[in-house]
């Protein structure tokens, strides 16, 4: 039986996060796996999470804390890593779910961001690369892929909090996770967990324009965001990044749309009480719940309409 | 360790596309070092700023000159972060 004392309703640094990752490996071992995608900047382990029944089997990515100082989405990651695992053999649901198709959780997309947020400057968003030429640090990492790069909605300039990087993919973390989705050629879904405002979007972020799936993502992230609702009464609005946000260019989901999958979303979970990034942590659990009711909803619709 | 003593969240509700441009403006100018939590997008919508102390003046007048209606979301960010590091390490203690 577990005994690891973890609490999933705290936050904690990125070698807690990665012990309680093995944790889980070692909890679970017929189901979870911890594999390196990929090292950061600063040689950090890209970690991911495969929760798989075996077999190559077509696959969910969920990835968390592209931007680092969005706490509650790494912390939310690592409690669904733990309801997933716990889960299976238990929930119908996910049980199906697991026996269909693989899941790939990647808890703290850039790992070095998330240190610096912890040690150094509490509001870091970027990574920690080096810049040729500037005295600034990092590129936003959720502006670097390669979706209409460098174009609206992006920083040419170093020091910004939103700098597209000197071009598509420059950043190692992007890299990493664009190689591997390329290389494992069966990723039906791509979900990104951001937190602030309570969204659920899918693409398009880079052009305002409607995307050719765009009826069935509307009423399957309306239906996620109802689910996510229900439990206790958080709102969220729904629709793509362009028309509910802003302009917004080299994103992580128009460029796994693009790249063909079609079940792409980001969301923005949330931050009631006007705490913005310092989401207090007795709301973690609550947030890591209620998301986790959005991501069902999707996930199970994954497994029911293969493409 | 950065420290935010003094910085404050604003809340900001634009109310057209006039001072939505005014916001725009004012986050392109880099020496504020402002920095939007929820961006301009649409009248009405509520924007979130975190303002350093030594740009909060600045900021203030501006919003005040062109109109902009603005509360005070976090007065100090920094009071928030001890309690969060606080509560940190009350965690890692346990």
């Amino acid at each position: 039986e577990r005994s690891s004392g973890f609490n999933f309703g705290a936050y904690h640094s990125l070698d807690e996060i990665f012990q309680e990752m093995d944790q889980l490996a070692a909890a679970y071992p017929t189901l979870v796996s911890k594999l390196q995608i990929g090292s950061s900047f600063e040689n950090r382990p890209m970690n991911v999470l495969k929760f798989s029944t075996g077999g190559n089997k077509p696959a969910i990515w969920l990835d968390a804390g592209i931007h680092s100082r969005e706490w509650v989405t790494q912390a939310t990651a690592l409690w669904t890593a733990n309801k997933i695992a716990s889960d299976y053999g238990k929930d119908p649901s996910i049980t199906s779910l697991l026996d269909t198709m693989d899941i790939f959780l990647l808890p703290v997309t850039n790992p070095d961001g998330y240190v610096f947020s912890q040690t150094k400057n509490r509001m870091w968003r970027k990574t920690r690369s080096k810049i040729p030429g500037s005295l600034c640090f990092g590129v936003d990492p959720n502006r670097n892929w390669d979706a209409g790069f460098g174009g609206p909605g992006a920083s040419n300039n170093p020091c910004s909090d939103s700098y597209h990087g000197p071009s598509a993919n420059s950043e190692v973390e992007v890299q990493s996770i664009v190689e591997f989705i390329k290389s494992h050629g069966n990723i039906k879904a791509f979900i990104t967990l951001h937190s602030y405002s309570q969204l659920l979007m899918y693409p398009y972020g880079y052009k305002c324009t409607k995307l050719d799936d765009f009826d069935e993502l509307n009423i399957l992230a309306n239906s996620a965001a109802q689910a996510l609702t229900s439990l206790y009464g958080t709102n969220y609005k729904v629709g793509p990044i362009c028309s509910i946000i802003y302009q917004a260019s080299g994103g992580s989901i128009d460029w796994s749309y693009d790249y063909g999958i079609k079940y792409s979303f980001a969301f923005e979970l949330r931050d009631t009480g006007l705490h913005g990034f310092l989401l207090p942590a007795n709301q973690i659990i609550p947030t890591a719940e209620e998301t986790w009711l959005g991501l069902k909803t999707i996930m199970e619709h994954v497994r029911d309409h293969p493409y | 360790r950065e420290t935010f003593v003094g910085h404050q969240v604003l809340e900001i509700i634009p109310r057209n596309e006039e001072q939505i441009q005014n916001l725009e403006q004012l986050e392109a100018q880099d020496h504020l070092e402002i920095d939007f939590w929820r961006s301009p997008t649409v009248p009405e919508q509520t924007v979130h700023v975190r303002i350093p102390f030594s740009s909060l003046q600045d900021v203030k007048i501006f919003l005040e000159s062109q109109g902009i209606a603005y509360s005070v979301m976090i007065k100090d960010l920094q009071v928030l972060l001890d309690e969060e590091n606080e509560e940190m390490l009350m965690n890692q203690r346990q």
